[in-house]
């Protein structure tokens, strides 16, 4: 399944900008400028649930609530 | 600097059908059907070169001769 981010719900919730900042260096990274999602790599998983402050099961659970995964694992 | 095939030049070369056949593999895992161009990663140079047959100045120099590589290393 794919790790899709969605950018709207993302930028509304402000505890969650390290994750922003993580997007926004992957956006800068492509040129992929539209703002809306972000597919992200299965391997980054891990990354951002270490950005959201915990394990996989609480960042994945952390990014659902908050309404920024689209679609995830 | 980015690995960039041109699939028009690519179905041209019959001795590439190796190469042809992993471009078809990550065509279908994405579902990129543009059909005109495939950005590949960085880390695919090494087993697109062993398709061609050799190192990697071996491969990169085949794959610009036949005008396949619109961008690479
Ligand atoms: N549709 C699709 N295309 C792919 C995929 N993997 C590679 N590409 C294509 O191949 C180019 C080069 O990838 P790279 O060498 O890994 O170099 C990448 C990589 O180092 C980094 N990057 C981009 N997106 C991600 C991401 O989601 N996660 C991570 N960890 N790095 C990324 O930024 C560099 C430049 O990215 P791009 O400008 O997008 O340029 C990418 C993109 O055009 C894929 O799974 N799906
Ligand atoms: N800009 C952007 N859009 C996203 C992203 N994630 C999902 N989408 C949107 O959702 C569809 C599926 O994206 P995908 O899984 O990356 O699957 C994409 C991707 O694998 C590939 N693709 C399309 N355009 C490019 C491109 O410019 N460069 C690279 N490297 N791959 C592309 O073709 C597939 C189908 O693309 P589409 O029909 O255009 O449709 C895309 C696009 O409308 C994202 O991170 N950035
Ligand atoms: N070796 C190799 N494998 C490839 C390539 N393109 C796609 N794949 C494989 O196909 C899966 C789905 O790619 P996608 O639909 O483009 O869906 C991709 C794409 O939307 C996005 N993505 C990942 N890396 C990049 C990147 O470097 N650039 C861009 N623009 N998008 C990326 O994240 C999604 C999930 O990525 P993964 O979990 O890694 O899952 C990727 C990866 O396992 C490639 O050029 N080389
Ligand atoms: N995961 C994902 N990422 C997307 C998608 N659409 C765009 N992107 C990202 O946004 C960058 C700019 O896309 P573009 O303006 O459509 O302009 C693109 C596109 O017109 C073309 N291009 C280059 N490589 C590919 C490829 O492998 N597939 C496709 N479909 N187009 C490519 O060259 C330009 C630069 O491509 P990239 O270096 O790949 O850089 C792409 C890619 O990183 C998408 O549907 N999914």
């Amino acid at each position: 399944k794919k790790l899709v981010l969605s950018l709207d719900a993302l930028r509304t919730i402000d505890p969650a900008e390290p994750v922003q900042r993580f997007v926004q260096s992957i956006v800068e990274a492509r040129g992929d400028f539209n703002g809306r999602v972000l597919s992200l790599r299965h391997d980054d998983l891990k990354a951002l649930c270490t950005l959201v402050g915990g394990d996989i099961p609480t960042g994945v659970a952390q990014l659902r609530s908050w309404g920024v995964l689209i679609d995830g694992p």
